[in-house]
């Protein structure tokens, strides 16, 4: 194949319009590409190069850092509306690699690689000595905490038994000693109130998650649980995009191909969220 | 091979394109 002359790069300004607008239609892929954990926002574009595309367009090459927000990947609040984590509850910062085709005035991601790794402990206490720090989600007491959890609010709940989707956060509280978990929920065709083997129960073809807020307090004697579910709509029958799909970010663990997660970045505005249900 | 553009050194300080802004905090 003749060598055509080399091609060369441009490289505009990091906070450039374009380059913005390529690193924000890259975020959007991320977060209707994973399936577990919470939706990330973009905080700095380290680096960009932009390659010009034979016959036409062009490559954004970028490097970008985002951070966790309060939104689960499951939420269907709209990116804007979700709180970045703040410091004091320990943030998680995302490092990605993408590469944005850009033609037509469209911006669509042909590469996409990220890891997300916590703050340090230094840094958390730097700014809140007595913070809890995030624990990890297999610890025994962050188990026993969701499974409580989840079984107060399926024993207060009239509707359908809901099943855990995954552990999403997690902190070990020494004062007062408790345990603060995050966690999804999918319903089932069970009713909650009749459930005596959950293994019998199946999700819904018409999937409906819900996302939970727990303290499982430690007292003499004893144990408190308080727990926060908001259920959303159920998600129209959307065609998901299948986990182990080559053009799956990684961002985690993907999640089990069994139980696809929709993407709900095309949920219609009025599909969206119920009230809190409070135990 | 790739040939990097010579970015031309003009008068005045060049203005570093990257690392772009910050847009909350830094982990």
């Amino acid at each position: 194949v003749p060598v055509g002359p080399a091609l060369a790069y441009n490289e505009p300004n990091c906070d450039d319009p374009e380059t913005e607008r390529a690193a924000l239609a890259a975020v959007d892929y991320i977060n209707s590409h994973v399936f577990r954990g919470y939706k990330h926002i973009l905080n700095q574009i380290d680096k960009v190069r932009v390659w010009p595309r034979r016959p036409m367009g062009e490559v954004f090459e970028l490097e970008i850092d985002t951070l966790e927000t309060t939104c689960h990947v499951l939420d269907p609040t709209p990116l804007v509306n979700c709180t970045v984590r703040p410091l004091v509850e320990h943030a998680v910062e995302g490092d990605c690699d993408f590469r944005v085709l850009k033609q037509d005035g469209q911006f669509s991601v042909l590469f996409a690689k990220c890891d997300s790794s916590p703050d340090s402990a230094e840094d958390v206490h730097k700014v809140c000595p007595d913070c809890p720090l995030l624990a990890p989600l297999n610890d025994t007491k962050v188990v026993h905490a969701v499974d409580v959890a989840l079984t107060a609010f399926n024993a207060q709940s009239n509707g359908s038994y809901f099943q855990l989707v995954e552990v999403s956060r997690a902190q070990l509280v020494p004062l007062p000693p408790s345990t603060y978990v995050e966690f999804a929920v999918a319903a089932t065709d069970c009713a909650a109130q009749e459930t005596t083997d959950p293994a019998k129960c199946n999700l819904l073809a018409e999937k409906q998650y819900g996302f939970c807020k727990a303290t499982l307090t430690e007292k003499f004697g004893g144990e408190d649980v308080a727990v926060t579910c908001t259920v959303f709509q159920p998600q129209s029958l959307l065609p998901q995009p299948q986990p182990d799909s080559p053009d799956a970010a990684a961002l985690g663990p993907v999640e089990d191909p069994a139980m696809p997660v929709p993407s709900l970045a095309d949920l219609p505005a009025a599909d969206l969220g119920v009230g809190p249900m409070v135990v | 091979k790739v040939v990097e553009p010579g970015i031309v050194g003009g008068p005045g300080p060049v203005v570093r394109p990257c690392p772009g802004r910050i847009r909350y905090f830094k982990v």
